[in-house]
């Protein structure tokens, strides 16, 4: 896919990057030219503009992206940014918010995402706190989620049915070895230093002590 | 657990309201008398102070606390803050960065965990661009993640066997229906809107259309 980033912070870099290494083609682009200069090395098209300037974009050739994503938190640049996408007519409209009225007023502008990604780091984080030895955390319901866990050496050499808990609803769901992914592995496996293990469970439950 | 949240931006104060709904104590500060007057209608309990001031902390009664959380992006503030905390001997103290220097700097004075959400929501978009019905995602490996999904409305009443596609990775983990979590559901069940269908897979099996 094509996509135009449009907004160089943290967020905006990340995604560009991210985005390229996945094969995309991406244009990222920042009105400050040093942020330019020192994100060029490591992306193929970059581009100084004012991403307000509907002009400048159609010169870039943004009209002609399957996606734009607008990721400055300023709330007028990025307004105007996303209505400027839409003069383009670039069918797939991203983009960043700083507060929930600001993501409101996005979608009801025709943004098909909106992305949060303090917020959304805020409550993330909430669960991974109660999780000592856990690495990440997607939430699946109100109290239920998965959780990603690097085992404490304690547990090296175990083997994993060692780790089932029949009055708990936490389940194994995968091991992660080696950069391979196993699901619903072989009980009878043993944990070894750097796997992952995967566990799906009610929030409470995925706290418990493996 | 009682939870300290030092500085209360997006982040901040995110982390602060969930971590109350799930039922710890938690007491937010910031030095900015407005910032605290608007959160403290949804907060138990809420100060402002300078968290660079180390005796300001200890009259808060933080050396108390169980888990302290540095949430300001300055980085001057940020590290006193860390080093506060320590004086403090607060047991566990994680930190928010705003670069990977600054997050290394972080993990070398001790902090046990560091969150850079922009980054890391930079991250997951780059992965959730390319799955357009996902709700959310979660990486496992380098090119294996799992995947929220809310079915199209030209799936509501299809069988879940019908998406089954023994060429992919792709397999139905769960189906989250009115908050329930039904792990390995059956195949017979049929998609009903507001469902969410959670997937794992290798990344590009996880675009395939449903
Ligand atoms: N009109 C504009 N045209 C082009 N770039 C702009 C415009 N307005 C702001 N920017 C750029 O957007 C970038 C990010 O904006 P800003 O720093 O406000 O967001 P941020 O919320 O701090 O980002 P993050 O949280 O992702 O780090 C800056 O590099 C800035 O130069
Ligand atoms: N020394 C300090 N003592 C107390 N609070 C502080 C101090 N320094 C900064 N803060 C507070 O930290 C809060 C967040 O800081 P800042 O806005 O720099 O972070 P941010 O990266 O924009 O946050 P987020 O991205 O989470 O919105 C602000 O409300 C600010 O008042």
């Amino acid at each position: 896919m094509q996509i135009a980033v449009l907004g160089l912070g943290r967020f905006g870099i990340q995604l560009a990057t991210s985005l390229e290494e996945e094969g995309h083609e991406v244009l990222a682009i920042d009105a400050n030219e040093t942020v330019v200069q020192n994100i060029a090395p490591r992306l193929t098209k970059t581009a100084i503009a004012d991403i307000t300037d509907e002009q400048a974009l159609r010169d870039l050739g943004v009209a002609n992206m399957d996606v734009g994503v607008v990721s400055t938190a300023v709330i007028e640049a990025n307004v105007l940014a996303v209505m400027n996408l839409q003069l383009l007519e670039v069918p797939t409209i991203y983009a960043k918010a700083q507060s929930s009225r600001h993501a409101t007023m996005l979608s009801r502008i025709g943004v098909q995402r909106v992305i949060e990604p303090e917020k959304e780091g805020g409550l993330r984080f909430a669960h991974l706190i109660r999780l000592p030895h856990a690495k990440d955390y997607l939430s699946l319901s109100r109290d239920y989620g998965i959780a990603i866990y690097e085992p404490p050496p304690r547990l090296y050499g175990v083997s994993l049915e060692q780790l089932d808990d029949d009055g708990s609803t936490r389940r194994l769901l995968m091991l992660v070895r080696d950069n391979e992914v196993h699901v619903n592995p072989v009980r009878s496996e043993t944990i070894k230093a750097a796997d992952l293990l995967i566990f799906a469970g009610e929030d409470d439950d995925l706290t418990e002590t493996l």
